[in-house]
């Protein structure tokens, strides 16, 4: 089982390190069991520097350098061991134009290659963009919820009315 | 295992039948704030096995029935069906492609019970049947609002424990 | 001390109750101070009932509504007793369109009326649209923070870019 | 109390001095991720007494000193400077419309000093000052990033602690 778990993580590892540059456009990051503990029970640690800066502890790191980094994590399990169902709930909040780019065609590319299905709660037109679908939810009835298949430009308009 | 579509009947704001499908790749789920999203997610952890009130927003496990609205009387039955597809080793077997649904059901007052295909089960078969498949409703699979920066700023042992669970 | 404190949460609640509706368009919210303890110490206890919804745990409103409701609380105590500043770290990021031009509203209105000097750091273009001004901060020199006085044509070009 | 304008210099990414007017109404601070707006926010808090480095997202206090760049190397000293105009009544007492400037300054490995126009005072000295502003650093005048939402999901006393801070 230890070796196991061994192999499981040194996967995890690699991909981490490359979608981190590829999120970041550079930098390195560096994740790892805590030296003294038992392998089966260790803690999980966690290094990261974006492109240009000098590493330093990563609660330092901005909100939207956490999301990101955290993604490239997350992404990084699933294709080292492929789960059927990600849900992901507006993770993409605290990313600025350019990172949600990012971040969507490393979404999709994944789901490509694990074969993993993900639902996407988000509020960010860009992430609706690269949808294979979309839902609606509404409440034209006031505190009743109603489901309802749209096309992107519903999304974009049932985000701006209430 | 593969997770093919979510049903909901009184479960927090979706009071009336309403069926999601979980296709492959990625589905995106929009709308204005307070309308019901965060209700499907958690409708998801619940039949996956949520244990914890707190997990789901609230501070019984009854919160999740539909607690009525301006024009519409509170119910007080809840059921959210989950879809599952084969292959599945046990304790449910199903070939590649078979199909069974997992139902879970709160009366106010009574707690939950649990069906597969219309049998009674025990919590702990569902919870098998999903654990090989890293979907449980705590797992990291589910990333809920506000949590994704948690993977960083949390300490190694949570961190470990956070990552695990979708592992 | 205790009537002077009194005195402050009664302003409070009434600019909370007024404020919770003109955000949410209807609805009512209601805080007050823990029964069996001493007021000078006593917890506040919050509810809150967005229109056409039936009232339960503050805790099951969404992510957007506990927004809303925390901002409305916020402007009310700055209302009943002004502070010379206010720093918001991106607190619409929760926020829908819609709900982002109610709040927006109410900051203008809150600044005015209190004269308490507002920082608003944003992603959201609504957001910025109505600030009186606007300083955007860059990175050019990687790891070296510049900050800079800028329009709102520019202002939304940052963000967009990185 | 106004508070009037922030000055910084070495302090996290913003190692050359950098000047912030803090002009009546509302001033929106943009930006892409990671360029320094909540660095600003820290500032703030910082030169307003913050005495937590969790607080400030550090480990240790000398973590608010400039650790240098690809291109630059580290520096030793970091700077805030605060700008505020009176009324004061106390301990530094200023007429309507009179400047003084609050300077906290740290010197990695030696801690932090304070200065009002120059003269050496104790963090206390600030701290009374700003007292009757409600401007102190943990005060929920400053709203930080994804805490917003506290303000409901704390317990009552939680949520007194959070609310008194700003009145
Ligand atoms: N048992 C219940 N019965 C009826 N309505 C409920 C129940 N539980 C929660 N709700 C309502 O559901 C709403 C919250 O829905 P949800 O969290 O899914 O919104 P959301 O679409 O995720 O919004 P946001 O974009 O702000 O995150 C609340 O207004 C709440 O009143
Ligand atoms: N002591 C320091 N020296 C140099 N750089 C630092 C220091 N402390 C923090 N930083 C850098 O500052 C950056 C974070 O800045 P900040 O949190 O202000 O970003 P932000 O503009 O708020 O972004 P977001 O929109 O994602 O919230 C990090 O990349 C971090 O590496
Ligand atoms: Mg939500
Ligand atoms: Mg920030």
């Amino acid at each position: 089982a230890r070796e196991r778990l061994l192999a499981v993580l040194a996967a995890v590892e690699g991909h981490f390190r490359r979608l981190f540059v590829q999120l970041f456009g550079g930098g390195r990051a560096h994740l790892r069991l805590a030296e003294s503990d038992d392998p089966l029970t260790a803690g999980l640690e966690l290094e990261a520097q974006p492109p240009g800066k000098r590493l330093a502890h990563v609660s330092l790191l901005s909100g939207g350098e956490k999301s990101l980094a955290g993604l490239a994590l997350l992404m990084a399990f699933f294709l080292a061991r492929p789960a059927p169902l990600c849900v992901l709930d507006e993770v993409d909040a605290a990313l600025d134009d350019a990172n949600v780019d990012r971040f969507t065609a490393l979404l999709a590319e994944t789901a490509r290659v694990s074969g993993t299905r993900f639902l996407v709660v988000t509020h960010h037109p860009l992430t609706m963009a690269r949808m294979d679908r979309l839902y609606g939810v509404t409440m034209a009835e006031r505190g009743v919820s109603k489901l309802v298949s749209v096309e992107l430009a519903e999304a974009v308009e049932l985000r701006a009315t209430a | 295992v593969q997770l093919t579509r979510l049903r909901l009947r009184g479960f927090k704001s979706f009071c009336d039948p309403t069926e999601l499908e979980i296709a492959p790749g990625t589905t995106g789920i929009v709308g204005p704030n307070g309308c019901g999203k965060s209700n499907l997610v958690d409708a998801l952890r619940w039949v996956m096995g949520e244990g914890s009130p707190k997990g789901l927003r609230g501070a019984e496990m009854d919160d999740v029935i539909f607690a009525g609205s301006a024009a519409r009387p509170p119910l007080d039955v809840a059921e959210v069906a989950l879809g599952v597809q084969g292959p599945v080793e046990g304790p449910l077997v199903l070939a590649p492609g078979e199909r069974a649904e997992i139902l879970r059901r709160i009366v106010r007052g009574q707690g939950s019970t649990w069906r597969i295909d219309g049998r009674d089960v025990r919590q702990r078969d569902v919870h098998h049947l999903l654990a090989d498949a890293a979907a449980g409703a705590r797992g990291a699979s589910i990333v809920g609002q506000g949590q994704i920066a948690l993977v960083v700023d949390s300490r190694p042992d949570e961190r470990r424990r956070l990552l695990e669970e979708a592992a």
